[in-house]
């Protein structure tokens, strides 16, 4: 889980990084 | 009463498949950098010798970190469509990552057609119309080479958004990539993607052989990813500090060893 922590993350935001 | 089971069952997928379809298009329009209306209101500007020759003249890890920022941003939409993909976010969280680590560049390729401008062989990059010749100090002109070749092979075939976005979403899904923990299901979700495409690609009154282009094209977008993995290696032995202190976390994370 820690080698891929920002993709964890982004997997489970419902809210995304990216301003879509 | 068979005949209507029969009928029934393909009603109901059919009905699944344009559901499917739907989805998916809207996933990738939604998700996609550049909107349509955007596209259309770009100026379609290209760099000016001037400005090709400062990119030309930044050092090699300047203009790579650069490339591995705009990518970046790129891959975060692409997880954005996927995690809009119906059945997607059912996968295990293993298999999600890596079709992810696998596929998310290969889309970034396919969606580069949407801001390439055959005629003039130039991609949208850092805010203008950019050839091959930008990125020579990246010092990998055969790939840079190879992956304007795939944008101006990609274009001829004329996509519709529809179609972009099912292959993206076929492409992402890959069935056979390594360590997948539920190969099944996602042999599943692509088999249905793929029927989706083949449903759009009848509906568009597209040619024959379009699919089995597609298909090709699926190995070169291979090619091109695990090329550009090398690459990175290579620049890696030179320039560990550099990837490790300014590349983008997530870049690292997709790429790295």
């Amino acid at each position: 889980k820690e080698k891929h922590k920002i993709l964890h993350q982004l997997l489970q935001n419902s809210t995304s990084p990216v301003d879509l | 009463s068979n005949e209507d089971t029969v009928s029934t069952a393909s009603m109901a997928s059919t009905a699944e498949i344009d559901h499917l379809s739907q989805i998916v298009s809207r996933s990738h329009l939604e998700t996609c950098q550049y909107l349509g209306e955007e596209l259309q209101q770009m100026s379609w500007q290209s760099f000016v010798q001037e400005e090709v020759e400062t990119y030309q003249s930044k050092t090699q890890e300047v203009m790579w970190q650069l490339c591995a920022v705009k990518i970046t941003e790129a891959i975060q939409y692409v997880v954005e469509f996927a995690k809009r993909i119906d059945g997607f976010m059912e996968l295990c969280q293993n298999d999600q990552i890596v079709l992810l680590k696998a596929g998310s560049l290969e889309v970034v390729f396919i969606r580069m057609c949407r801001l390439f401008d055959s005629q003039k062989n130039a991609v949208y990059f850092d805010g203008k119309f950019a050839g091959p010749d930008v990125f020579r100090a990246l010092g990998c002109d055969d790939l840079i080479s190879s992956v304007f070749d795939f944008a101006q092979s990609l274009c001829s075939l004329h996509l519709t958004e529809d179609e972009l976005a099912l292959f993206s979403a076929f492409v992402l899904l890959s069935a056979d990539r390594s360590w997948l923990q539920d190969k099944l299901q996602v042999e599943k979700l692509q088999q249905k993607t793929q029927l989706a495409l083949q449903h759009v690609l009848q509906k568009n009154q597209r040619e024959e052989g379009l699919l089995t282009k597609l298909r090709y094209k699926v190995s070169v977008l291979r090619s091109l990813s695990s090329r550009h993995t090398e690459k990175l290696s290579a620049f890696r032995v030179v320039h560990s500090d550099i990837v490790r202190t300014h590349f983008p976390p997530l870049y690292k994370e997709l790429f790295g060893a």
